[in-house]
């Protein structure tokens, strides 16, 4: 794992821990689409003393868009899969999204006929970890390792990304050490791939 | 394009009529230190995107130079590949593949390699903008 650069490293001051995330309005997300982030937040809130909650207001911690090309941060998107996503160090909170992708939202990513179909909720969960302070890994099996095929899902926190991010911010007292994920995911992903 | 249910799009419903961002990337397999390949200036500018080269990308050449041999001796390092500073197949493989858009190094300072900063020769900030 990693952090930003930065003595110490940049993360989100003890007075937030519990952040509020919202939508560009103008990518008119469905709950199902949506769904996807509540998911991934939960992968990180589950191992560190956090919380993460949904708001119609787009004044909140964390401000999350699908955006095309040059969207005025000066890191313009590039079309089909090349850069995915980016995310900022905190306590920028903002989370971009390339939406030239073709981004599978519910089932089984690896059977796609879509050569580049790429996996929502894979990318969100990684960049996620960014608007934490996480850089990247070297460590392939990590979340925050920096590259991911098409076609390929990778949700569950490796141990190098939990020893990470608890570094910044502690662990989650009703955290086991054994899983980073909850039961009710772990059963999902055991059952088929389905949500 | 957000696909709701992957599971039941037909095949050839949804055409793939784009390359890939970073295909054209794969013509430069085998290309060593010391010679000089039209468009090479092109992966010069993606190592400097993702923070491997601190130049500017308007001084870029389509030479196979020292610049570009220790991008990319840094990268197969950071990747875990086998360092070699040529632009052999398990690296272009790499390369081609779709990435976070965040750069591996900042400000001269690569924190990859595992629970470590590692301090680059480098002075020059380079890629700052907010990540």
């Amino acid at each position: 794992y990693s952090f930003f650069p930065g003595n110490p490293p940049p993360r989100w001051p003890d007075s937030k821990r519990d952040l509020t995330y919202s939508f560009w309005p103008g990518n008119g997300l469905t709950d199902q689409d949506k769904s996807v982030f509540t998911r991934a937040f939960a992968r990180w809130s589950t191992v560190i003393p956090m919380t993460f909650t949904e708001t119609d207001s787009f004044n909140s911690d964390i401000r999350i868009g699908f955006f095309s090309g040059d969207h005025g941060d000066g890191e313009p998107f590039d079309g089909v899969l090349g850069t995915l996503a980016h995310a900022f160090s905190p306590p920028s909170g903002l989370l971009h999204l390339d939406s030239e992708e073709e981004w599978v939202v519910s089932g089984d990513v690896s059977t796609s006929s879509i050569l580049s179909a790429v996996d929502l909720e894979s990318v969100v969960v990684h960049e996620i970890g960014h608007l934490l302070g996480l850089g990247h890994s070297s460590i392939e099996e990590a979340i925050m390792y920096p590259s991911i095929s098409s076609r390929t899902r990778k949700v569950e926190l490796a141990q190098d990304d939990i020893e990470g991010i608890q570094k910044l911010y502690g662990k989650n007292p009703n955290y086991n050490g054994s899983s980073p994920l909850t039961p009710a995911i772990q059963e999902r992903e055991t059952n088929g791939g389905q949500y | 394009i957000l696909l709701p249910n992957i599971s039941s799009i037909p095949p050839g419903f949804l055409p793939n009529v784009t390359a890939p961002a970073w295909d054209s990337f794969k013509k430069f397999l085998g290309c060593r230190p010391g010679e000089k390949f039209n468009g090479l200036a092109k992966i010069k500018q993606y190592f400097h995107y993702f923070g491997y080269i601190p130049n500017s990308p308007s001084n870029f050449t389509d030479d196979f130079d020292d610049v570009l041999e220790s991008a990319l001796r840094t990268y197969q390092q950071n990747f875990n590949l086998k360092v070699t500073g040529e632009l052999d197949q398990q690296t272009l493989n790499k390369i081609v593949q779709p990435r976070c858009g965040n750069a591996d190094i900042i400000n001269g300072t690569t924190t990859m390699n595992s629970g470590k900063w590692t301090a680059f020769n480098t002075t020059s900030p380079f890629h700052t903008v907010g990540h």
